[in-house]
């Protein structure tokens, strides 16, 4: 049975891509099979590895509509044990065409059920802001991770993330769990930074897991490469910090 | 007439929010009767101006449903000529009820029509994502704005958002106009931001905007303080980015 992990957060622009791709390679290449999942129509995660979204055969709002069935892309001349359910723009007609479909909020649970015993991480991409999408993928998962950024704005929508975990827990996936908020693009020199960490022990405490992910240029660059940090520039501070969050996510997942 | 600008991006976190609090209050500021629409679940804009989202009598959501006028909030108190039509978490819910409704796309056009008399420029903060309401925000408004950050991830989601602009232009606004696309969050020192300025430059031309708009910590801690940058501190690269911003875009607005 895999881990199935949503890297959610309605807010725009916190890391929720670079962490689900990073975080990804990080586990494939510490020998685990990992699924990465793209819920995005921006594609990003799809070009962060490297897959050309215009290129693609089939797409995952192909499978979630029901007319193809998963076919994961194996990436594995460059990151083993790494494999891609892509998406393109096409699924941002998913969010007005899923509206009249059975079980509109289920859909991708049900695409995932047949490759569980494939891999043992299963890791979603989520879009940002409250969707159909965001639903499903939601729906989809055993837990979540909540990146957030060390800003006013990002802290602020914090509230309605949790809100809108306890909702679909009462309605739609009774066995969703928290399994942390992670900090992003942390720059430690500034008082807000650092304000914003105070406040989020306070509400969060354990939640909130002990690796901060740095600001580093290094880590904007590598998916105009279409590498994760640890190929990109394996000796990174951007690559350590992944490295170590992932043995924090593996722990925490066993513990659960 | 007011002139009804659209500050929109699909791509998340990339300064829609920060870019409409504060050209509405440079445009306020220098005399300019404003009106700033937050058309964002989130209520980032409504609580950036310092306003309560918890405490509203009545919101965007319950106005765009027909259960209300509409009733913008003065901010004379600190911000002399603004005014604020604020919103909180009910709008996510008109994401799923909009659905049957009359005229779904087209719900703040006619909202914002009985208002038009009574300001010269009506400025819409938009949410992240492809979704009715970014839609009725790119229906209701004369032209767009487009904030990109100097990032690989965001400027490869331009093609989508000038897409999305020539497709609602075909079906449901045939006025709409690109005023242009303004860099937000620069940082002229990586190699990075340069390689994306003059990628900008190659495809868009005359349409970036000059002023480029810096990053700086103050712009991230104003809304902490429910100011914008004007307010909070003046004589910041900040503050003096946005008055020289907000100069080019009445320009571009009269030339138009
Ligand atoms: N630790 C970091 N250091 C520097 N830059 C980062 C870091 N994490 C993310 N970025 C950059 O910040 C931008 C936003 O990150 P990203 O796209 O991963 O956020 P997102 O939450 O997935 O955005 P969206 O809401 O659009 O899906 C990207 O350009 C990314 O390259
Ligand atoms: N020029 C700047 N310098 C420093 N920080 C900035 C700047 N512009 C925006 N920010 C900060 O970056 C973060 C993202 O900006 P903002 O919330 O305005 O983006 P957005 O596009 O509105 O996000 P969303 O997609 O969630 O609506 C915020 O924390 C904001 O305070
Ligand atoms: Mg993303
Ligand atoms: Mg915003």
């Amino acid at each position: 049975m895999a881990h199935i992990l949503a890297i959610s957060n309605q807010k725009g622009g916190v890391g929720k891509t670079t962490t689900a791709v990073n975080l990804a390679a990080c586990l494939a290449s510490s020998g685990h099979d990992t699924l990465l999942v793209d819920m995005d129509p921006q594609g990003n995660a799809t070009s962060a590895v490297g897959v050309n979204s215009r290129g693609l055969t089939t797409s995952l709002y192909r499978t979630l509509i029901g007319l193809d069935t998963p076919d994961p892309i194996a990436l594995h001349d460059r990151m083993p044990n790494l494999w891609i359910l892509p998406s393109n723009m096409d699924l941002a007609a998913a969010e007005l065409e899923f509206f009249d479909l059975e079980n509109r909020e289920r859909r991708l649970r049900s695409v995932l059920r047949s490759l569980d015993r494939e891999f043992e991480y299963i890791i979603l991409d989520s879009p940002p802001s409250l969707s159909l999408l965001s639903i499903n993928t939601l729906t989809a998962a055993d837990r979540v991770i909540v990146p957030v950024q060390a800003e006013f704005l990002a802290l602020e929508g914090l509230s309605h993330v949790t809100a809108t975990i306890n909702r679909i827990r009462q309605s739609l996936n009774p066995d969703l769990q928290l399994l942390g908020i992670v900090v992003t693009m942390f720059d430690g020199r500034t008082r807000l930074a650092q304000e914003v960490i105070q406040h989020l022990g306070a509400i969060f405490g354990p939640k909130v897991f002990k690796t901060r992910l740095v600001r580093s240029v290094r880590l904007s660059e590598a998916p105009s490469h279409g590498l994760p940090i640890i190929q990109y520039e394996p000796k990174s501070a951007g690559a350590i910090a992944y490295t170590q969050f992932s043995q924090e996510v593996i722990h925490a997942c066993e513990e659960a």
